[in-house]
């Protein structure tokens, strides 16, 4: 397939559902062909691009267990050049389904490597994969089937506390399942002007980690919050606000370092 | 014991901590005895209360095992009369520790009751569980376990659609393991009067969900987010600050509601 990204961080509500969705339809309005892999039983991503419950009957638990292939599961979203897998609480039973297979850890990118072989070229340029907040066998599946994880990183102390565990988690996968996955870098999200915190965090994260620091910032931005009850991503519900802006700016500079890897 | 009460939500970032942790502060404040168990592998919790990594070796996986007993396990904070169970990465292996035995997600319950059993009136009023952002072991033995579980609810599209499978989730456990479980209220957290959506998301839950939502509203207040990086409550950090009222007002709150019960 194209480049598989994770979009992953085991702290909770850091934005890593709305990173997949604006950056996916930033990515889609480029004229790329992109798939987003709901991994997260709460199905955000889904319910955030419009698919409705009954739309769901087959869906990311049934790619991990093998019962149907990637073309059947994924479906069009409102987005032009945007499909989706779609998830629902479903996904929680992959833990003990997958409990007894050896391999569980390699499910998604087994599904994912044969869907490819299937269609070589006419398949998708950009595969982002939304994942839950833990490091479970959904988050594991995820990170061995990928070619390179974003780290969503909400600006606040217990975030940048957690992002050692997400490290050490891609580490252990690289030495393991997948020598081939990197990370392509650290988003700062929900960066808010009015207070010193967010400032701070940028700061030390990007004394820590340099380079892997994205230069593009999210800011908070509330059109951000709202474009889900719309069922729709920021960059259609609201093209102009900073938001939406910055997810543009985000899938530029993702665009952009991916040359000079 | 006293009053065990689970603070749980799966969707992530929604205040689960932070609202585990001032409450706690705000009870022990009343001269009542508080304990505090973490039951996150992020160790949150532990963090915000100053407790060190080199002073969690013994920490809530030891006492899930069954290798400590809660007397060893649980530590002071600088918070009078609030002790806690701290938890680090360890905690993430219970998944797998547990997988044999059938009666996994009564573990934390027997810990707690033991302990109670060997000091009957020298225990703690209220015990207090800060959950993980997901529906697994750690959050069921916390179901299992307690009298009563609070639910924070972020005043969010994402985690407001979440509602149901958390309550999902409560009504299987009161069918299964533990009867006694009722839903002691739902609390609306980071509620920003700025923008229309953290109002819209509150008038739809209350019409709902209606009595189960407290009156008590905690509002969006950067001190509540800085008070962790200085190792203390926010009640402690900044005592008049939106944040701690609100926590203030909530303990009140749930103190009335108990004797109204
Ligand atoms: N930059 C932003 N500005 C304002 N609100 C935001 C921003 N990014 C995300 N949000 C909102 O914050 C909440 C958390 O974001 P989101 O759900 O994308 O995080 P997540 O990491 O996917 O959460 P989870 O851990 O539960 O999967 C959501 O209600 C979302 O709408
Ligand atoms: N009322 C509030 N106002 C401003 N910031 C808040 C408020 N409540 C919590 N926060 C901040 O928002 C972030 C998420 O809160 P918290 O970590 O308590 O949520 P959680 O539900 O425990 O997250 P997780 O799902 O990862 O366990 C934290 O950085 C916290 O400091
Ligand atoms: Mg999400
Ligand atoms: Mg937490």
């Amino acid at each position: 397939p194209g480049q598989i990204i994770a979009v992953a961080n085991q702290k909770g509500g850091v934005g890593k559902t709305t990173t997949a969705i604006n950056l996916g339809t930033a990515l889609a309005a480029m004229q790329l062909r992109v798939l987003l892999v709901d991994m997260d039983p709460q199905g955000n991503a889904s319910t955030g691009l419009g698919i409705k419950g009954r739309d769901r009957k087959v869906n990311t638990y049934d790619l991990l267990l093998g019962d149907a292939p990637l073309e059947t599961v994924c479906t069009g979203t409102r987005v032009p050049g945007l499909d989706i897998c779609p998830a629902n609480g479903d996904l929680s039973s992959a833990d003990v389904a997958l409990l007894d297979d050896p391999h569980r850890l390699r499910r998604l990118r087994r599904a994912l490597r044969e869907a490819d072989d299937r269609t070589p070229r006419g398949g998708y340029d950009y595969v982002i994969i939304d994942c839950p907040p833990s490091l479970n066998v959904l988050t594991l599946n995820a990170l061995v089937a990928a070619h390179a994880v974003l780290v969503p990183l909400q600006c606040e102390f217990f975030a940048m506390e957690g992002l050692t565990q997400i490290m050490d988690s891609i580490r252990k996968v690289q030495r393991g399942q997948n020598p081939e996955l990197r990370v392509l870098g650290i988003v700062l999200t929900m960066f808010d002007r009015r207070n010193n915190l967010s400032a701070d965090v940028a700061a030390e994260v990007r004394e820590i980690y340099s380079d892997l620091v994205y230069e593009t910032v999210i800011p908070r931005n509330v059109r951000l919050s709202e474009a889900p009850s719309h069922e729709k991503p920021a960059l259609i519900y609201d093209p102009y606000c900073p938001g939406s802006h910055a997810y543009v700016a985000l899938a530029g500079e993702l665009r952009a370092r991916r040359r000079i890897a």
